[in-house]
């Protein structure tokens, strides 16, 4: 009976993943492989950002006139900041339907949400990375990693920590439904500060984390490490969110740009 | 807590209204 729930749970998360992301490692793997009809314009350098402004999003964030006038990085800035955005609601959708956590504190359900929505965006994020670039626009354009490191300081550093996590977070070959257990894990995890029942968030983190090491054992029978490797990937992308939002304090006080109501919440009294 | 992510606390309760970009 408790494999069977197990079993379940996965299914239950699994399907909450595919349910509540707009793109998901499949879709963003076939776009990137070339197996669709149309590729993603390849955004590399001012003119083809300034091409993909005014067409992909121009879709997707509308055009501000506010906007208009900035430099390119802060209007890559703020397309990063509404890409942000959207995961975060897509991830507090995705972590409502992880059964337990709706009947968690209030508080509670906020404090996992503040610390553990980066680290849940960038590893889903380096699904839609290979080692030339990053897919934006819904799939529809491809950034070139060397076209975001030519950037200005601070913006140029600011993706190149991601591709190379993602670089590596590629390599042990995670599908959806493994992603799906490992996205559950970072976000229910007990040891956020300031959370107010520890215990509850245990149980719930501690039956996530063994449908994870048993998913892992089936879906990928030949790689016995995978497990404590995943373990490992949750200290990395702790430090990863840390350095992320050092940056973020170091743009909001040097450059002339405004932060999402919604992202300055999460950032403030972080870490 | 709850005050001082209104937005956050907002998604939680209501699914259904978005968040302007």
């Amino acid at each position: 009976p408790q494999l069977a729930d197990q079993k379940t749970l996965a299914k239950q998360i699994h399907e909450a993943y595919l349910k509540n992301f707009n793109m998901n490692k499949s879709k963003a793997r076939t776009i990137l492989t070339g197996k669709t009809s149309t590729p993603p314009f390849v955004i590399h350098d001012m003119e083809t950002l300034q091409l993909a402004e005014q067409t992909l999003v121009a879709k997707m964030v509308g055009s501000s006139a506010a906007l208009l006038n900035k430099d390119a990085e802060v209007r890559i800035f703020h397309c990063c900041q509404c890409t942000s955005v959207e995961t975060v609601t897509e991830l507090t959708e995705f972590a409502k339907s992880v059964p337990g956590f709706s009947n968690l504190d209030l508080n509670d359900q906020v404090t996992l949400l503040k610390y553990g929505v980066h680290e849940a965006f960038f590893a889903m994020l380096a699904s839609c990375m290979n080692k030339d670039g990053l897919l934006v626009a819904y799939g529809n354009g491809f950034i070139t990693r060397e076209f975001l490191k030519s950037l200005r300081r601070p913006f140029g550093e600011m993706m190149e920590p991601k591709f190379q996590f993602a670089m590596k977070f590629n390599s042990l070959e995670l599908d959806d439904s493994d992603l799906a257990l490992f996205v559950a894990a970072i976000i229910c995890c007990g040891d956020r500060p300031g959370l107010v029942n520890v215990p509850h968030i245990e149980r719930m983190q501690e039956s996530i984390v063994n449908v994870l090491h048993l998913h892992l054992k089936s879906n990928h029978p030949d790689n016995g490490f995978l497990f404590p490797k995943l373990l490992q990937k949750l200290v990395d992308l702790r430090q990863l969110v840390t350095e992320h939002a050092q940056l973020i304090q170091e743009i909001k006080k040097t450059e002339d740009t405004s932060l999402h109501p919604l992202l300055q919440e999460i950032y403030r009294d972080m870490y | 807590l709850k005050e001082k992510h209104k937005i956050l606390h907002r998604l939680l309760q209501n699914s259904s209204s978005p968040v302007d970009l």
